[in-house]
Parts: C-alpha cells; structure tokens; sequence
C-alpha cells in the first residue's frame, strides 16, 4: 500500500500534464 | 472511454484508483502511510498548470457549450488537488490517520472525475466543429436546385468539392478515433456512401441543365437529382447523429 499511494500520484500528475497536452493540441 | 486518445490517457490511472480504492478498503492494515508531501506536490503544480490552460482555451474558445462546460470541471480538478493537500498534512501528523485516507482516495477520484470531464468536454467540442463542416455541406446541398447553367454547376462544384473533402477527412479521422466498432461502421458506411453518391449527384445536375435547356424529360430529371440530394444529405444527417453517439449501445451489438 505504501508504494501503491506514491505510485498513484506520480500517475495523477502524469495523467493531468496528458489530459494538459490533449486539450492543447485540441485547442491549436 | 470512447475514444482511443481518452481511453489511453485515463484508463491507466483509473485502474490505479480503482485498485488502491479495493486495498484500502479491503486491508484496513494499519499500517504508517509513507510521507506523501512531495507527490502531493506534484500533483498540485500539474493541477494548476492544466488550471491555467484550462481558462485560457475557455476564454479563447466561441463554442459557448465548452465555455459552459469546462469551468466547472476544472474546479472539480482544483478541489480534488486540495483534498490531497489535506490529506498529505494530516499525514504528517498522524501517518495513521484513516481520514487522511479516505481523503487521498477521495481526492484521487476527484481528480480523475475532473479530468475525464475535461477531456469529454473537449471531446465534444471537437465532434461539434466536424458537425459544423457537415452542415455546412448540407448548406450546399440545400442550393442545388437553383443550379440550372453550366456556369453555375462550374461554381457550384468548385465551392461544394473543398467542403466535401474536409468533411470526408475530418469524418475519416474521427471514426479512427473511436472504440466502439459499431459506430465506426455506421461511420464508413454513410461515409461511403456520400463518396458513391457525389459523382452521381454532378452527373445529376448536369442531365437536369440539359433537360432543361432542351425541355425534354424535366421532370425525370430532377426528380432523379433530387433524390440523390435527399439521400447524400440522409446519409450526413446520420453522419451527424453518430457522431454524437457516445454511449454504448447493448442492442447495436446484440
């Protein structure tokens, strides 16, 4: 469980910056 | 997820949530939770930075729909990021702490909810700019019955023709995009069929010109163009609910 919460929110900040870059290409 | 770009961005960290949401529950083990400031950290610069973007594509966006639909997303996002904050500060004073867990998960959530609202969102504003080609097809479509000169199926074609392959394209592209094989489908046919009908419809008009020059079989004739212009814009009338479609349909597949 330990490994799993910092895992997990490494992702989440991976997952917002492509979420960032999908609506950025959108946009362009 | 309906489309591939979304499903590939989101469907990763779902199954993280979803998994650390059944440990959690499932292992209540009492366990020290790890110091979590600096992911937590991390998060919240990434949430505001996708904020910031967030506000600028709305405020540079005419689609009043998306102008509508992304702040409150966004502020989802923003509160989420916040949970996590608190949770990471309850957990510096009490690595036990269970709220700050039920805060993390909840946080977590948020923040997926949030971004895949987002992304929907954006999604969606972008199947609204192909239907605006797609109508705009229909536009012309809807004049074909003035064109009775040769000059005027010159002109017309010459606007029709640009307008007819950025719809195709864009259509083309979109149905790569999509999961639902389905909707793909429904997708290439009407697709295909707007591609068969297009020499058609021309060749149409140009036997109604002539018949109308001549006074020879009018009627036939543009009764003839006219259903090729009813069924063209049949098929971008479905074109355009298709796209729309997002949900999946059980019955389609049975």
């Amino acid at each position: 469980l330990r490994v799993g919460w910092e895992q997990l929110l490494t992702a989440i900040a991976r997952n917002i910056n492509e979420v960032e870059n999908q609506i950025l290409t959108r946009d362009s | 997820f309906h489309t591939k770009i979304i499903e590939s961005i989101l469907e990763p960290v779902a199954q993280q949530v979803s998994r650390l949401v059944i440990l959690h529950e499932e292992a209540e083990d009492g366990n020290a939770m790890p110091d979590l400031a600096q992911p937590v950290r991390v998060v919240k610069l990434a949430v505001d930075n996708l904020v910031k973007v967030g506000y600028e594509t709305i405020n540079g966006s005419d689609d009043q729909i998306l102008k509508q639909d992304m702040p409150p997303a966004l502020r989802r996002v923003e509160e989420a990021s916040l949970f996590l904050l608190d949770a990471s500060a309850m957990l510096r004073t009490d690595p036990y702490s269970g709220p700050a867990r039920k805060k993390l998960i909840e946080g977590s959530r948020g923040i997926l909810q949030g971004t895949s609202a987002l992304l929907l969102a954006s999604d969606e504003s972008e199947v609204r700019k192909i239907i605006r080609v797609c109508k705009s097809v229909l536009e012309y479509l809807a004049i074909t019955e003035v064109v009775d000169r040769m000059d005027d199926l010159v002109t017309f074609v010459k606007n029709l023709s640009p307008v007819l392959t950025k719809m195709t394209k864009e259509v083309d592209n979109r149905e790569k995009e999509l999961t639902h094989q389905v909707h793909r489908d429904m997708l290439i046919r009407s697709l295909d069929q707007v591609k068969v009908l297009t020499p058609v419809l021309i060749s149409g008009i140009k036997i109604y010109i002539t018949a109308n020059q001549s006074g020879q079989g009018l009627k036939e004739a543009q009764n003839s163009r006219d259903y090729t212009v009813r069924k063209m814009s049949d098929e971008i009338h479905e074109i355009i609910r298709v796209l729309q479609l997002t949900t999946y349909d059980e019955e389609e597949w049975d």
